[in-house]
C-alpha cells in the first residue's frame, strides 16, 4: 500500500458525503447505497464514521461528469479511466468523480459502482495506488471481483490503519471491562461473564456466534475459536442479528434481521435475497423473530418470538398449522425471551442473556442451565 | 512520404497508447520527441517502472502483455506521486 505524498489525512473521524448528482444508468436509490456500502467497508476497519449532507460542502462531495468536468484530470470517454478522487483536505480535495461515458451497474455487467466507489474512497481518506494485486486500492478494475465476496486485503487495512488506526477497542479481550451490553462501537469480550449472542448457527458442521457486528466462528480443528467481523466474509449482510439457522439439507444458512431474511451459502449470499419473514408464513403482526433453529432429522424449522414458537415444515416450505404455541407450554423451565438456539447432540441449547438451557427433547425437560459462552471455551 | 505499413502505423498508435498512459499514470513529462527515440533510457525506465508497479514482467518493451493492461479500465489517479 502506499499513501499520497505529504501523507494527507482527516484530522477528525467523523466525515461528511454528499452526493452531488446521479448517473442516468441506475435508480437513485442503488446509487446511494452503493456509496453507503463503500463507506461502511472502510468504517468496519478504522475509527471513522460518516454521515450525509443533501446540501453545501461536504468533505467528501460525490458527482458524476464526463470528459471536461472542471477539474485538471478531464475524462476519456468510455473504457481506461473510470473515476478519480483527491486526497484529504478542503474544497476539491476528498472529492470523487465518477466517468459518466462509463456504464455504472449494481453487478459486474458494467462497470461496478460499489466497487469502485470504495476505490476512490480510500483515495479521499488517503490511500495512495498498492502494487498489490489483490488489493482494493491496485489501480486497475478487477470486473472479475466476486461482489458477494467482497473483503478489504490486508494490505488494504494495513495501508488505512496506518493512517487513521484500528477500529475503537481493537483486542478481543479490551483493557477496560465493557459494559453488559458494549454499545455499536466497542468489540464485544468472548469471556465476560454477562456476555449474550444475537444469533448462533451451524455451518458445514462449524458453529457461529454472532454479536453487533462480529462473529466467533467455532471449529473442529481449531479450539481456539477465531474472531471476525461480519462483514469481512458476507459485506451485504446487516449486523446486529436477530436470528440465524442452517438447513443442512439445502446447505444453506438463513440469516434474520427485522422483517428481512437473507439465504448465505459458504460466504456467498444468495441472489434474490433478502425477503420478507412473512413470505414464510408470520402475521402481519410479527415485526421480527428473536431465534430460530432447524431439526436435520426431523425437518422443522422452530422460529421464537418473544412468549411463543411458530415451526416451519422444510419439506412443504410451509408454516405448520395450530402455530404460534406457547414456548412455556411446550420448551418447560426456557425462559423466554430467547436470543438464539443451537441443535447439538440431541439437545436444544436455548440462549437467554448469559444463560443457556440444555434442553432433552425425549424428555422434554431442561438438563443442564450454563453460562451463554460455555461454548468459547469460557 | 511513404504510406506507414498496418505493422508500423500500429506500432505508432501503440507508442501514442504507451505514452498518454506514462504521460498521465507515471509522471512522464510531456515531450513528444523523446518518445520518437525509442531506445530513450527515460523511457525504457519508465516502462520499467510502470511493469514493476503493475506486476507485469519487467521488459523495458511495449510487449503485448503491457499494452494489453494499458488498455484496460482502471482509476484515474497516478500510480506515481506528482
Amino acid at each position: 500500500f502506499s499513501s499520497f505524498p505529504g501523507m494527507p489525512k482527516w484530522r477528525k473521524t467523523h466525515l461528511t458525503y454528499r452526493i452531488v448528482n446521479y448517473t442516468p444508468d441506475l435508480p437513485r436509490d442503488a446509487v446511494d447505497s452503493a456509496i453507503e456500502k463503500a463507506l461502511k467497508v472502510w468504517e468496519e476497519v478504522t475509527p471513522l464514521t460518516f454521515s450525509r449532507l443533501y446540501e453545501g460542502e461536504a468533505d467528501i462531495m460525490i458527482s458524476f461528469a464526463v470528459k471536461e468536468h472542471g477539474d485538471f484530470y478531464s475524462f476519456d470517454g468510455p473504457g481506461q479511466s473510470l473515476a478519480h478522487a483527491y486526497p484529504p483536505g478542503p474544497g476539491l480535495y476528498g472529492d470523487i468523480h465518477f466517468d459518466d461515458d462509463e456504464k455504472w451497474t449494481e453487478d459486474a455487467s458494467g462497470t461496478n459502482l460499489f466497487l469502485v466507489a470504495a476505490h476512490e474512497l480510500g483515495h479521499s481518506l488517503g490511500l495512495f495506488h498498492s502494487a498489490n494485486t489483490e488489493a482494493l486500492m491496485y489501480p486497475l478494475y478487477n470486473s472479475f471481483t466476486e461482489l458477494a465476496q467482497f473483503r478489504l486485503s490486508q494490505d488494504d487495512v494495513n495501508g488505512i490503519q496506518s493512517l487513521y488506526g484500528p477500529p475503537p477497542a481493537s483486542t478481543e479481550e479490551p483493557l477496560v471491562p465493557t459494559k453488559s451490553v458494549p454499545s455499536g462501537s466497542e468489540v464485544p469480550a468472548k469471556c465476560d461473564p454477562a456476555s449474550s449472542f444475537d444469533a448462533i448457527s451451524t455451518l458445514r458442521g462449524e458453529y457461529l456466534f454472532f454479536k453487533d457486528r462480529y462473529f466467533w466462528r467455532r471449529s473442529h480443528w481449531n479450539p481456539e475459536p477465531e474472531f471476525h467481523l461480519i462483514s469481512a466474509f458476507w459485506p451485504s449482510l446487516p449486523s446486529y442479528l436477530d436470528a440465524a439457522y442452517e438447513v443442512n439439507s439445502r446447505d444453506t444458512v438463513f440469516i434474520f434481521k427485522g422483517n428481512e431474511f437473507w439465504a448465505i451459502r459458504g460466504n456467498e449470499v444468495q441472489a434474490g435475497y433478502p425477503r420478507g419473514i412473512h413470505t414464510l408464513g408470520f402475521p402481519s403482526t410479527i415485526r421480527k423473530i428473536d431465534a430460530a433453529v432447524s431439526d436435520k432429522e426431523k425437518k422443522k424449522t422452530y422460529f421464537f418470538a418473544e412468549d411463543k414458537y411458530w415451526r416451519f415444515d422444510e419439506n412443504s416450505q410451509s408454516m405448520e398449522q395450530g402455530f404460534p404455541r406457547l414456548i412455556a407450554d411446550d420448551f418447560p423451565g426456557v425462559e423466554p425471551k430467547v436470543d438464539a438456539v443451537l441443535q447439538a447432540f440431541g439437545f436444544f441449547y436455548f440462549f437467554s442473556g448469559s444463560s443457556q438451557f440444555e434442553f432433552d427433547p425425549n424428555a422434554r425437560m431442561v438438563t443442564h442451565i450454563l453460562k451463554s459462552n460455555s461454548w468459547l471455551h469460557c | 512520404a511513404y504510406p506507414l505499413s498496418g505493422a508500423a502505423k500500429e506500432e505508432d498508435s501503440n507508442r501514442d497508447l504507451a505514452q498518454q498512459y506514462l504521460e498521465k499514470y507515471y509522471n512522464l513529462e510531456k515531450d513528444v520527441k523523446q518518445f520518437r527515440r525509442k531506445d530513450s533510457n527515460l523511457i525504457v525506465k519508465k516502462i520499467q517502472g510502470m511493469q514493476k508497479f503493475l506486476g507485469l514482467e519487467v521488459t523495458g518493451k511495449l510487449d503485448t502483455d503491457t499494452l494489453e493492461v494499458m488498455r484496460k479500465p482502471r482509476c484515474g489517479v497516478p500510480d506515481v506521486g506528482h
